[in-house]
């Protein structure tokens, strides 16, 4: 069986619903080393890849591997019935027809449940290679935010050119264009608003900013954002949550002249 | 004009 306990249904809540406008069907692929979810969007041009380690969780079991089998929009109903601060437990049996959910406030000795009904979803996993990308940026993630719906208002595609200078984001629509650098910083009493920028090679790349700002919707869970690119590869956009788990994002670069 | 890729054409199917 499966049990897994999170000190804060928040982490939960904040992961399903940074996803669940790209990606509605997937399997919480459990195994002893933790929950995982690969899952691609319809169009097949994003793929979100999760994993919440065992350390995330206190305790964690999970005696067989399962595949838990979701609707990510009624996840999210039963989820919005637990309060950040809840401690949350799942439950399955090894091969299970619900997804149990426990939800307990113990100020209040308040103990919720509710049963999730799984589904059979045949998902196909992709292979992502491992990659030494020519550029790793770090940034706030709220400014990143910021600037990819900045530059939505303009354009549905932004070019990122990375140098040792800096990143440059820039976008050229019907309006007009639009650009935002950012350079290298590093403030040592703000670690968080550090911009920093690991380069072996130039790398320019377009995106659709469509996904990009889908992407943001993960930006209450890290204070920090990680991207990762190499000419003529997808794009990874890593969000890096508490007990090394992360939530990542991978986005197909638009190609062509 | 540029068009979109596909993320399976560089991601291979396991």
């Amino acid at each position: 069986m499966l049990e897994a306990r999170l000190e804060q249904a928040d982490l939960l809540k904040k992961v399903v619903d940074a996803i669940k406008d790209l990606v509605q069907d997937c399997n919480f692929d459990c195994n002893d080393s933790g929950v995982a979810l690969q899952a691609m969007d319809n169009s097949h041009v994003a793929l979100v890849s999760m994993m919440l380690k065992a350390e995330s969780f206190s305790p964690y079991r999970c005696d067989r591997n399962v595949a838990l089998g979701v609707n990510l929009t009624s996840l999210t109903k039963v989820l919005r019935a637990a309060q950040n601060e809840d401690i949350l437990t799942l439950k399955a049996e090894d091969a299970p027809d619900v997804l149990n959910l426990v939800f307990e406030n113990t100020d209040s000795d308040r103990l919720s449940e509710y049963d999730l009904k799984l589904m059979d979803i045949d998902q196909e996993h992709l292979g992502i290679p491992d990659t030494e990308y020519a550029a790793t940026i770090s940034l706030p993630s709220v400014e990143f935010r910021r600037i990819c719906v900045d530059l939505m208002a303009l354009s549905e595609s932004v070019s990122i050119e990375t140098s040792k200078d800096g990143i440059k984001f820039s976008c050229a629509g019907d309006i007009g264009n639009g650009a935002v650098t950012l350079r290298p910083n590093t403030n040592v009493e703000k670690p968080d608003q550090n911009v920093e920028i690991e380069l072996t090679e130039p790398v320019a790349l377009t995106f659709s900013l469509k996904y990009l700002v889908n992407f943001c919707k993960a930006a209450g869970l890290s204070k920090t954002v990680k991207l990762c690119l190499s000419n003529e590869v997808p794009l990874l956009v890593e969000y890096a949550l508490a007990g090394s788990s992360y939530l990542r994002f991978y986005l197909a670069p638009k190609i062509g002249d | 004009k540029k068009g979109q890729g596909s993320i399976m054409s560089f991601f291979g199917k396991k």
